[in-house]
């Protein structure tokens, strides 16, 4: 399959072109991105060839014609909606995170198990009980939740997200998250609930790591 | 200088380089590695290469040797020490995250500017105010600074916590930290306090943006 690491530049690619339209540019080569995003121009090629044919051999790229094209594959010239599972400290930052709108993830429902929690108000959505979760999930055509629960309850409310019919679960919990299983015909198989679900994980100390790597090694950054 | 790409590569290695010592398997290989993590046999060799030599030519890696080399390069064979400006919603969530101790990030120090939150105590530690700063960064050795506050505090608190001398910031804003800049006979130039600061950005963003291409593109997964 296509490497983590081609979407993330993907990601920074897009990030750099956001930042060239915000300048008027509206002209790049595989060389100006490869440059601005510490890769080769090769690399640039490679990733932006799984999509199609954007630019024009030698004369470089049009820049919102290929931040459109990079939001189109990147699955961002589309609504997401979002439900976030675990209003605690988290779940609430995230619900009030402003990066998250601009990419239409839009925050369609929050929930919770604990009656200190359920029943407010954040940014003017009500905490719902996980009970209204199915319901909900097919009435919103949610497609995405994000899982903000302590570690030992996540693998019940992703079971939860999965029943309920998402299509993608995004785990901030520090474990593993695991689809339901079943035995057919004598054989192991991912469950129906969990067959079409996607499972990303997030988490801070992978950026943690990074900036300790580059206090030690300042010469490779 | 070395790909940002390279750093995301060797976390990824490591944690394989944990699943595996927890499942007590001592021997891996470039090819074993590459299948994991989702990459060439020839991109692991080359990311290790920067690193030194640490396996046999032909004979693979010893798993709790290249999790030690690794965790030697990645400074995760150190103590870190970490204060968090900002305890708010996400300052609060960072506090609390298990995940962050394992990996000897000690948090010695949570900071605030606000008479509601400045003076609660925080997994056993006070919340100082922000003028305590300075000199608790040179008593404790304070490397790094987690950065929590909102986007338009984000450049004050950073200023303040190179002022008093960390190494680091990991910035958790959505908005890009500049370093100050003087001007020296006629040239502008990093101020000194800033000369030696390693700022690094996290963002949820590029996981929700991960986890949409997934649902578009499942084969590519
Ligand atoms: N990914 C990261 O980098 C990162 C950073 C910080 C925290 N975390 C993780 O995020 C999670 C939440 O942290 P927190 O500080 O907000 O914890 P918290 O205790 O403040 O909040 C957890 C919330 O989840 C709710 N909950 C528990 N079980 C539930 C269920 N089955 N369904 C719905 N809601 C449920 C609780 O009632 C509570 O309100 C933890 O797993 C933590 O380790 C991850
Ligand atoms: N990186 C991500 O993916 C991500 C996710 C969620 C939130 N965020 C960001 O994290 C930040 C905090 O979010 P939140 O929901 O916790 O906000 P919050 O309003 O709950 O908390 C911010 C805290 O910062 C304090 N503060 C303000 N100025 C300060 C200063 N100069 N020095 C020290 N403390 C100061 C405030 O008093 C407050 O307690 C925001 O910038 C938000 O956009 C980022």
């Amino acid at each position: 399959g296509i490497p983590t690491a081609t979407i993330s530049r993907l990601v920074t690619y897009l990030r750099i072109l956001e930042g060239l339209e915000v300048q008027d540019i509206l002209r790049t080569s595989s060389n100006d991105l490869a440059e601005r995003a510490g890769v080769t121009a090769f690399q640039v090629r490679k990733d932006l060839a799984y999509f199609g044919r954007f630019g024009t051999r030698g004369m470089g790229y049009t820049v919102p014609i290929l931040k459109r094209e990079l939001m189109r594959v990147l699955g961002l010239n589309q609504t997401w909606n979002v439900v976030i599972v675990g209003m605690g400290r988290l779940g609430q930052a995230i619900a009030n995170y402003p990066g998250a709108s601009d990419y239409q993830f839009q925050y369609v429902g929050l929930f919770d198990v604990s009656p200190d929690v359920v029943g407010r108000t954040v940014r003017g959505l009500p905490v719902r009980h996980m009970d209204e979760l199915p319901e909900f999930v097919r009435r919103n055509k949610v497609d995405m939740g994000f899982l903000a629960v302590p570690p030992d309850h996540a693998q019940d409310a992703a079971q939860a997200l999965a029943g309920a019919g998402v299509r993608g679960i995004l785990n901030f919990a520090p474990t593993v998250i695991q689809p339901r299983m079943l035995e057919r015909a004598g054989q192991q198989e991912i469950s129906d609930e969990w067959r079409a679900v996607i499972v990303e994980n997030v988490d801070f100390l992978a950026g943690m790591k990074r900036l300790a790597f580059y206090i030690l090694n300042p010469h490779l950054n």
